[in-house]
């Protein structure tokens, strides 16, 4: 990418880089990978750590692997039959991820002169081991689970997971639970997307406590295409246009006035330009206005110059590309737009290139990223944490369609896209970039320290506050050095599966060992050694309980930390002790955090948080009470 | 095929290998397990898709309905899971 590792703080010339930057290994399960793309160029870098056992599969087609994409294979149990059998992406986001967490730094990089700068990702001398599990038909659970079998036992140091269901399931019936949790097993952490089911409330997808799931927020260049019409009035739009129509204008109708009559459609059908809805003829040789929906194919096979579509202005707040002139504007400009429409006899307008914008709102969660609380688990929050997934450039593969249309036949090396499944990676990268600093810390430390030193959002800017962000921004840099981790064991997520409800025999057979459930009964995930808090009430209920959670020393040796607990009027919180003294590194100390907020009715969200502070190191943990 | 007779691709998850480590036998084992299960003539490794064995325990395997339950109230089995398609974010 080209802005966004500068935006949160990794830049290029950073001075805290190791060595040992190129004995992590990053496995993405994703589409594949263009192995020429020059993101993946192993110039200088030296063979494959010894402790790599994965292969290149090349499929009998021309892929290659490098120093730098060091394995590659691909799984297909549908035998789907629209691409050849080959690590290889046809589709781009293989190619993106990768490059977005650990792709090498390539100069002059854009999308038709948009977003130029050097692209790269995180850690660029880390290795890359690609597992194609997604074919153009979808991403099939029996290759996830079959790809997780493999990065495992290959040797991989972090896995990137950016897909999902649209549906929850229950963590041993969930086939990245179950990957992720024996990856964890064998301390690789597995970093995943929260899903684009935002706003809506309930919609993150990856939500096991053992992986870090990553919500997407906006940085701070934005797209914006303005329109200009005949009578000199300019109206701002998002979207990413590289089409350059020149000083001219063009002729500008309304949707609702290429009615198709014959189709028995109506003014309001055709002002979504809904395909079939309207009168081609009227269309070709103009721009279109529309209201929000599809329609930017009905116009373009209509030969129309461009599309002015409006949009809700809360959905503003990312910018898509398309094959022709496109841009998005608010319902409020477009009725004025209408107005100016029917107000003359020849309305004339033209879409411009688009502008980078420094946007001063960033970071802001995006409107799409899916929303907590956990559907699984109330108690432990989620996502994690966000990180940057607007607008994102990155490697794309030149056999993709760069908008998605099949009909789109440019052929780009990068790429302008949103999703989770943007941000998510650059967690990876981040992951990655801790993890080559400390090379035996657990997943769950490098998760604590990930979400401890995450930047606090703006509950202003996001409604839904920690539902939306977690514990906040990623913040690489400061993640290398978090002073304290809340650290977790297998067997402690094992209590945590007892308390859930799972039997002895179960998770036997989930740990392969004798771990047992005696002793523990049904409860709350609150003891769960989680760098978040989360206590849900029942409506009508009281919202009181005890968290209790131990800290590992990863800062100097001698510290002493003293807890600052911020929190609303209406709730009491308590740390007991307050003060936690440090002689060693690795030395853990326990506390305990005790919430009083009286009886709550139809609560969304009440956000606290809890710092423990030894001057330096600000190791900040998110805690919510809400009503289920 | 009759209503329940199509075999479809699912995922057998039998959890972690035990403390003895990875058995080199995984694959013969499961495939004595699908075995057991199909009816006689039907071969298991045309039936086999994955053997999960190197970093956990299970398969996924070509199965129908009746296959799907009879695996399902096997002991050593956590879950079986049917080959759902997930989508990139």
């Amino acid at each position: 990418t080209t802005r966004s590792w500068d935006f949160i703080g990794l830049t290029q010339n950073r001075t805290l880089r190791l060595p040992t930057e190129s004995d992590v290994i990053v496995g993405v399960l994703d589409t594949g990978i263009w192995p020429e793309s020059e993101s993946f160029s192993d110039s200088g870098m030296s063979p494959p750590p010894s402790k790599w056992k994965g292969k290149c599969q090349t499929g009998g087609t021309n892929f290659t692997c490098n120093n730098k994409l060091i394995g590659a294979r691909y799984y297909n149990s549908e035998n789907d039959p629209s691409e050849i059998k080959s690590p290889r992406d046809v589709e781009g986001h293989g190619t993106h991820t990768s490059s977005t967490a650990a792709g090498r730094p390539v100069g002059d990089a854009s999308y038709f002169g948009l977003a130029e700068g050097i692209a790269r990702g995180a850690v660029p001398e880390a290795r890359i081991a690609m597992y194609k599990v997604c074919w153009l038909s979808g991403c099939w659970s029996a290759d996830i689970l079959a790809a997780f079998d493999d990065a495992i036992a290959d040797g991989v140091d972090i896995i990137s997971v950016s897909l999902g269901s649209d549906f929850p399931s229950q963590y041993f019936e969930d086939p990245i639970a179950i990957g992720s949790y024996h990856a964890m097993k064998k301390g690789i952490l597995t970093s995943n997307s929260a899903g684009n089911g935002g706003p809506f409330p309930i919609s993150v997808s990856n939500y096991a406590p053992w992986s870090l799931t990553v919500a997407a927020s906006s940085i701070d260049r934005k797209f914006v295409s303005n329109v200009v019409l005949g009578n000199g009035n300019t109206y701002i739009g998002i979207s990413i246009n590289n089409f350059n129509m020149g000083n001219s204008v063009y002729p500008l109708i309304y949707g609702g006035q290429a009615v198709n009559v014959s189709a028995g459609s109506t003014e309001l059908i055709s002002s979504y330009c809904i395909d079939g809805s309207m009168n081609t003829e009227k269309i070709e040789g103009n721009l279109v206005l529309c209201n929000y929906g599809d329609g930017d194919e009905t116009i373009y096979n209509a030969k129309g110059l461009g599309m002015i579509m409006s949009v809700d202005d809360n959905l503003q707040d990312v910018a898509f590309s398309f094959m022709f002139p496109v841009t998005i504007i608010t319902t409020d400009d477009a009725r004025e737009i209408l107005a100016y429409i029917k107000s003359t006899s020849n309305p004339v307008a033209v879409i411009k290139v688009s502008d980078e914008w420094s946007d001063p709102l960033a970071p802001t969660v995006v409107s799409f990223s899916s929303r907590g609380p956990n559907p699984i688990t109330p108690d432990i929050l989620k996502p994690d944490l966000t990180a940057p997934g607007v607008d994102i450039i990155a490697s794309w593969s030149p056999m993709a369609s760069p908008t998605g249309y099949e009909e789109d036949k440019r052929s780009v090396n990068f790429n302008i896209i949103s999703g989770t499944s943007m941000s998510c990676p650059h967690v990876t990268g981040a992951a990655a970039y801790v993890k080559s600093f400390h090379p035996n810390w657990s997943p769950a430390a490098i998760k604590s320290a990930l979400m401890t030193t995450a930047i606090p959002m703006d509950p202003r800017k996001n409604e839904d506050a920690e539902f939306a962000y977690g514990s906040g921004h990623i913040n690489p840099v400061q993640a290398v050095d978090p002073g304290l981790v809340y650290d977790a064991s297998a067997q402690d997520y094992i209590t945590f599966l007892c308390a859930q409800g799972y039997n002895t025999t179960t998770l036997r057979q989930v740990t392969g060992d004798n771990s047992t459930c005696n002793g523990i009964g049904l409860g709350k995930a609150w003891n769960l050694n989680y760098p978040s808090f989360a206590l849900s009430v029942p409506d009508g209920g009281y919202a009181t309980g005890s968290f209790y959670r131990t800290v590992t020393n990863v800062g100097p040796p001698n510290s002493t930390y003293n807890a600052i607990v911020f929190s609303p009027a209406n709730l009491t919180i308590s740390v007991v002790p307050s003060t936690l003294t440090f002689s060693q590194v690795g030395e853990k100390k326990s506390f305990v955090v005790k919430v009083n907020g009286g009886r709550l009715f139809q609560q969304p969200i009440m956000s606290a948080c809890i710092t423990w502070f030894d001057g330096k190191h600000s190791v900040r943990s998110p805690l919510v009470v809400y009503t289920t | 095929q009759s209503y329940g007779e199509e075999r479809k691709v699912y995922i057998v998850y039998m959890g972690g290998h035990t403390s003895e480590g990875v058995s080199s036998s995984s694959l013969s084992s499961h495939l004595g397990m699908l075995k057991k299960v199909l009816p006689s003539g039907v071969s298991a490794t045309d039936k086999l898709v994955y053997n999960y064995g190197r970093s956990f325990k299970g398969f996924a395997a070509r199965l129908t309905d009746d296959e799907v339950k009879k695996f399902s109230e096997m002991g050593e089995v956590v879950s079986v899971l049917p080959n759902t398609k997930l989508k990139l974010h």
